[in-house]
Order: structure tokens, then sequence, then C-alpha cells
């Protein structure tokens, strides 16, 4: 059994701006049917990552704006990173997705635990 | 290598009331890290998931009840069950979460894609 690597399972991510709503990130949720949606500045380069667990936190702390609740800090992966790797960053984390950034940190797409889990389903 | 059952992924499992508030369910997504939420009767038996998406619903399409966001038909999975068949069922549904339940439909645990993703990050 070969390697295998994140560009493999990397899909394409849904991203917003700063200065986006919460009702307007809470919708692109549903509408995706994702829960994870990646910040990005203008240039496409990655600012941030907001989840459905953070507008529940939202909901659950009464906070209105998106920037309250935007966890700064992004945990990322490459393409090039094998998904053995991203799986052990997600579990060490607690978290369950991984924006896919290239070298100057542009946005390539995103993996998310789902993906990986997948992998665990077999060929059949 | 060996088929693996579900029992051995199976987590305690949040579970909240019907009658509870979106609030509530938000706070104990929040305290307790989570993203699922088990809905249940008042003899422990399964009547619905609540998730951090259905919250996330509700602050897009602005529905203040809980009964309005629960999503009634579960997909669920008992201890006996491969692991390889639950991930197959997480893929096919597009869903992050098996309730884990007995042939009663007692509520044991739950079993998500992020504890089936750690699978991939190997022993090390
Ligand atoms: C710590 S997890 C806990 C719940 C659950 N494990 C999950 O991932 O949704 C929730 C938090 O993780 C953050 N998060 C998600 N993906 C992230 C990533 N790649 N890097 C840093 N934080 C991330 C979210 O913004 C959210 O605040
Ligand atoms: C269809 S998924 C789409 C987003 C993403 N795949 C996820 O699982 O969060 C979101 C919906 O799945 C529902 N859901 C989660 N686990 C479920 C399960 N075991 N059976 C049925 N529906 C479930 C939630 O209540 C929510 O309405």
């Amino acid at each position: 059994k070969g390697v295998s690597f994140v560009d493999t399972l990397t899909r394409q991510a849904v991203t917003c701006k700063e200065n986006d709503s919460i009702k307007d990130v809470a919708e692109q949720i549903i509408s995706r049917s994702v829960n994870h949606i990646i910040v990005t500045d203008s240039q496409g380069k990655i600012s941030g990552i907001v989840t459905s667990w953070d507008i529940t936190r939202a909901v659950a702390s009464g906070r209105e704006k998106l920037v309250d609740i935007i966890t700064r800090k992004v945990i990322t992966t490459t393409p090039d990173e094998p998904v053995e790797a991203a799986a052990r960053k997600l579990s060490l984390h607690n978290i369950s997705a991984l924006p896919v950034i290239d070298s100057t940190e542009k946005v390539l797409g995103i993996v998310t635990s789902e993906d990986i889990s997948k992998l665990i389903g077999g060929r059949n």
C-alpha cells in the first residue's frame, strides 16, 4: 500500500471575507452543505477559519460580529503532505479540517476528517 | 489486519431533550467541544439528532425552536458493526456522526468521522 498525499483528497474550499456578516457565513455553510469556511484577504491568502462550531459559539455567547468568532491561528496542510500526517494533525488539535495552502499562503482547497474517514470505507 | 468494530471507537454521547432551547444545546456543543447532540426521550431512547450545522441553519433561516431544527430520520450504528461499514454509511449520507444504539434503540454512545479519521493517522 503506497502512501497517498493530501493533493488526492483536496476539495474546493468555500471562502468568505472578514467583513461578511455571521448570517452571510451561516447561509453559505447551509447552501454549500459544508462545516468549514476559510477567511481570505483580497489576494486570496488565508487570514482565518470559521466553522459551524464557531457560529454555534456565537449563539451560545450572544456574539454578533464575524470577527469575534473567527479562529486566527489556523493549522494548515500542503498538497505534498502525506495523508497520514494530515490525519495526525487533525487528531492532535481536535479539529476536523485543514486548509490546503501553497508556499505563499494562498488557499488551494481544503481537506476534512470526513474526506479522510472515507478512506476507511474501502474501495467496495 | 483484522476487522475492527464500532464498539472499539464508541465515545460517550452528549444528549439533550426535545424541549431544551437552541441556546441550551449550543452551550452544550461549546462546553463539551463536540458537534453532535443526540436527542433522547425520557427512557434514553433516540428521538433525533441536532448538530452545529443545524444550529447554523437556525441562524441562516431565523428559526427559533429546537424542534424546528432537529433531524428525525437518524442513521445509526450498533457496537458489532464493522468500522468499514460505518464509514461507508457516513460517506453515503454525507454525515459526520452515527449514534450507537442497542436493539431497543437505547443510546450507547456515538462514533464520528473525526474518530474514524484517527485510524488513518497510524499507531505512531
Ligand atoms: C477545537 S474544534 C472542537 C470541535 C470539533 N473537534 C471540530 O473540529 O469542530 C472547534 C474549533 O476549531 C477551529 N478550527 C477548525 N479547523 C481549524 C484549523 N484548521 N486550524 C485551527 N482551528 C481550527 C474552529 O474555528 C473552532 O473554533
Ligand atoms: C447532511 S449533513 C451536511 C454537512 C456535513 N456533512 C455534516 O455532517 O455536518 C448535516 C445534517 O446532517 C444531519 N445528521 C448528522 N448526523 C446524522 C445522522 N447520523 N443521521 C441523520 N442525519 C444526521 C444533521 O442533523 C444536519 O442536519
